[in-house]
């Protein structure tokens, strides 16, 4: 949860209302949520992805994981048996729908979420009921969506809310926990409100006459106010990143002039090679280029420059930081998780580390969400939205081979800033090829390695 | 920014609520339970997961991928499912009702 929260909404611990009985009225299901799902997350790709739902110490058979696979985008409406003595003394004002909510395609990517839920469930609603937690909408396909926010086992079904509507429910939770090649992701599975209450309607509409009236009592979408622009187009930074493709081989980068992209050493590291750059939707421009520039291998900057055919257009272009602020919120746009198969994934987090050699960053370190596919893609102030450096890679523990998402490395700008500058107006490669000859320091920093406090001295 | 908070956190805590599923007559098997969104009031109905109704489909979960399978009535599942939904006092409370629900405590007319 960001630091930002407002004054606690309720003190813990008082008194929980008691269970009250329900029925099921019907499950349902969003079958576009389905299509998506299947698309992003089948075939192939089955083996690769875990939902897990169960609580921590469940040993789950595997009879019980198809199960819950199975059970994954399906909702379930209820009807709580009535309470005359709450019927009675309801006002008119607290009858009706209890939230509003927000249309799909209202929340662009980037957007701020509220996720609300309850860990473990009934488990200890004393403690855990509506607990909170806060993130971004980092992708969306469709109905099906996906967000930064920390969910845990329990809080399936959960809302989700926005900002801007004020409060509308976006979606619900639908897995709180994504494993993919068994690493875990630190993203959040949601299915959006609008669609899933629209089947809901459908659904009442033929249960038959005793249910029919229900559906009008579903929440209704929120409008847009009259004079806003019917989409918000959310951050321009989210749409700055791009993919690019080097022969088998592709990851992230990120236009900096209409004919320049920056991207990772590892993701184009040859240079003269052939480079493929698609821009995201709705401007999918498909370019090709050429890689003027890579660092070698001995340099700590895993950084690569491409040179376009053509002008990348309705690209946004950032504005290159010069100056870093530990704990400031930050962005990193990437195609890290789904690849080509789905837009750049936006994931949020604060600048956690500067380090810096002397007075200089060589190297920012992020709480995002970082996966592989992300390299080369943009770090962003989410505030100024400046570009403030090129995702290089997460972390990886060689004696667990377990990979940390949420803490990864990015090169400053500042590093690159002069010799892109030089070669944007000379031509020259000069500037970015000093990259090659960074001193031994910097090198310690980016091999993870202490800083020696003093040269080791000669024993002979 | 906590003001822009403001109102998702009250509608947050309004909507908010737990679901438990349980058969009838055995309370000792354990409760299978989630989160959920109270969607509208006089009636109450609440939105929740359906993964906590798996164990109780009469056809099993296969019914779930079952070809062109939309929605399932609420007899899909077997009669021995109890629900039960649980709140907490924002979501009940209109203001003054979480007062009334404490019992011990009364404002006499002086």
């Amino acid at each position: 949860a960001g630091p930002e929260l407002g004054p606690p909404a309720r003190p813990r611990g008082r008194l929980m209302e008691p269970p009250r009985p329900a029925e099921l009225l019907l499950l349902l299901s969003c079958p576009a949520f389905r299509a998506h799902f299947a698309r992003l997350f089948g075939g192939e790709a089955a083996e690769q992805w875990r939902f897990a739902s169960a609580a921590p110490d469940d040993e789950v058979s595997e009879e019980e994981e198809e199960d819950q696979l199975r059970a994954l985008g399906w909702f379930a409406l209820l009807r709580l048996r009535p309470d005359p003595e709450e019927e009675e003394a309801a006002a008119e004002e607290e009858r009706g729908p209890a939230v509003a909510v927000a249309p799909l395609g209202a929340v662009p990517k980037g957007t701020p979420l509220l996720a609300c839920g309850s860990p473990f469930g009934a488990f200890c609603p004393d403690i855990f009921l509506n607990t909170l937690s806060r993130g971004v909408l980092s992708n969306a396909a469709g109905p099906l969506l996906l967000t930064d926010a920390r969910c845990l086992p329990g809080t399936e079904g959960g809302g989700v809310f926005a900002a801007r509507p004020a409060g509308a429910l976006v979606a619900l939770v639908v897995a709180p926990l994504c494993w993919k090649a068994r690493e875990w992701v630190g993203l959040t599975l949601l299915c959006a409100a609008a669609p899933l209450l629209r089947a809901a309607r459908a659904a009442l509409g033929r249960l038959g006459p005793g249910t029919h009236a229900l559906a009008a009592l579903l929440p209704p979408e929120v409008g847009v106010p009259w004079g806003l622009p019917l989409r918000d187009p959310g951050p321009p930074w989210a749409a700055a990143a791009v993919l690019v493709e080097c022969g088998t081989v592709w990851g992230s980068g990120v236009a900096v002039a209409p004919r320049l992209v920056v991207t990772c050493r590892h993701v184009a590291p040859r240079e003269a090679a052939r480079v493929l750059v698609r821009a995201t939707p709705p401007k999918s421009a498909t370019i090709w280029g050429r890689v003027v520039f890579a660092t070698q291998e001995t340099s700590p900057y895993d950084i690569a420059v491409v040179s376009l055919d053509e002008d990348l257009h309705g690209v946004p272009l950032p504005v290159l930081a010069e100056r870093f602020h530990e704990g400031e919120a930050v962005s990193v746009v990437g195609f890290g998780v789904f690849g080509q198969a789905c837009g750049p994934s936006v994931t949020s987090g604060i600048l956690s580390a500067v380090v810096r050699v002397g007075d200089t960053p060589v190297m920012l370190q992020t709480t995002c969400a970082v996966h592989g596919g992300s390299s080369g893609g943009p770090l962003f102030s989410s505030r100024t939205g400046d570009l403030l450096g090129i995702v290089a890679s997460n972390t990886r523990d060689n004696d667990t081979g377990a990979t940390y998402p949420h803490l990864n490395f990015s090169v400053p700008i500042t590093v690159l800033q002069p010799g892109l500058r030089r070669y944007r107006q000379t031509g020259d490669l000069g500037g970015l090829r000093e990259l090659d000859s960074a001193a031994e320091p910097e090198k310690v920093v980016w091999r993870l390695q202490r800083p020696l406090t003093e040269a080791p001295r000669s024993k002979l | 920014m906590a003001r822009q908070w403001g109102p998702s956190m009250r509608a947050a805590e309004k909507a908010g609520c737990v679901v438990s599923a349980s058969r009838a007559g055995q309370a000792e098997a354990g409760s299978w339970s989630c989160s959920g969104v109270i969607l509208s009031r006089c009636p109450d109905l609440v939105l929740c997961h359906g993964g906590i109704f798996t164990p109780f489909l009469r056809a099993g979960s296969a019914a779930l991928t079952a070809a062109g399978a939309a929605f399932l009535p609420g007899d899909s599942c077997g009669d021995d499912l109890r629900l039960h939904v649980q709140w907490g006092p924002a979501a009940a409370s209109p203001a003054g009702r979480a007062e009334r629900g404490r019992p011990g405590l009364c404002t006499p007319q002086c």
